[in-house]
């Protein structure tokens, strides 16, 4: 779940209301 | 009384920022309770200094590494440190921002910030935040008043009449940028394998290396999985490049209702 994310991830960002979600999950670029 | 404590530390320069945080682990140490020392690596070197030998007594943590990804650092760094003492009371020197901190980072490092609250309630754990009163935008160090229930500086102690801190989480909860451009695939169980695709794909163009692309596919795998199981079945996923990163996105018609999701070990 987001715990994985969280800790595979350079940056986490959400945005989430009734019926409605959206994760970014940001990776650096080598 | 909640046995959590956590305050804020708004320091001025190197020096106000050693002496305030060598006392804090200091008194700690005093108290026979196990320190950890979470701060960015320019940081370290000071709490060392200024600690001496003492300084191999507590834990030391780059923070620009292990808090990398502020929703990182409730599970990675300080439930980590707090759960691997069980029974005993634990004090952690936490800082995760500083001034080259980005826009895009500063929402999630506040949620984070107002997190530790919740996380954190009757626990036997104090967590000193410090705060480059010199060196942040000024609206930041209003909103570390939001986050913590107790405000140090030079010239003492005093409770935070601001504290709030479901309304920080409630006001970064806000709508994201679009992108300029992006590739995207509308995912269910048919197509899942898509999705993760998707995303490998755009990473090796960009010279991720292999074992990073898997760290990705697993990210989107976990995400869209998530909206299988509770987003209604479906999703869409989104991929682009921005700023120097790559940026996976996964929508659905889910709701996450409780704050502290993913940040639970």
């Amino acid at each position: 779940g987001l715990l994985i994310v969280n800790l595979l991830s350079d940056l986490v960002r959400v945005h989430t209301r009734e019926g409605a979600t959206a994760v970014r999950a940001y990776f650096d670029v080598p | 009384a909640d046995p959590f404590v956590h305050p804020a530390l708004f320091y001025r320069g190197d020096r106000e920022f050693a002496v305030a945080t060598a006392a804090f682990v200091r008194e700690g140490l005093a108290a026979g309770e196990p320190v950890a020392v979470a701060v960015p690596h320019w940081h370290l070197g000071l709490i060392e200094s200024e600690l001496g030998a003492d300084a191999g007594r507590i834990s030391l943590i780059d923070m620009t590494r292990a808090g990398r990804n502020p929703g990182r650092i409730i599970p990675g760094v300080l439930r980590a440190f707090a759960d691997s003492h069980p029974g005993r009371r634990v004090r952690i020197v936490g800082e995760p921002i500083w001034p080259a901190r980005t826009a895009d980072e500063y929402p999630a490092c506040a949620q984070h910030e107002a997190l530790i609250n919740y996380s954190f309630a009757g626990a036997e754990v104090t967590i000193l935040c410090p705060y480059d009163a010199e060196g942040l935008a000024p609206e930041v160090l209003v909103e570390a008043a939001r986050t913590h229930p107790v405000l140090l500086d030079a010239s003492g102690e005093q409770v935070s009449a601001a504290f709030a801190p479901d309304k920080v989480i409630i006001e970064h909860n806000v709508p994201l940028d679009e992108p300029a451009e992006c590739r995207s695939l509308r995912f269910d169980r048919a197509n899942l394998p898509a999705a993760r695709t998707l995303a490998a794909g755009l990473a090796a163009e960009l010279g991720f290396g292999p074992d990073r692309i898997d760290d990705i596919r697993l990210a989107v795998a976990e995400l869209s999985a998530n909206s299988l199981d509770h987003g209604g079945g479906s999703g869409l996923v989104r991929v682009w490049a921005e700023h120097g990163r790559l940026v996976c996105e996964v929508s659905d018609a889910g709701h996450i209702a409780d704050p502290l999701a993913g940040r639970r070990p």
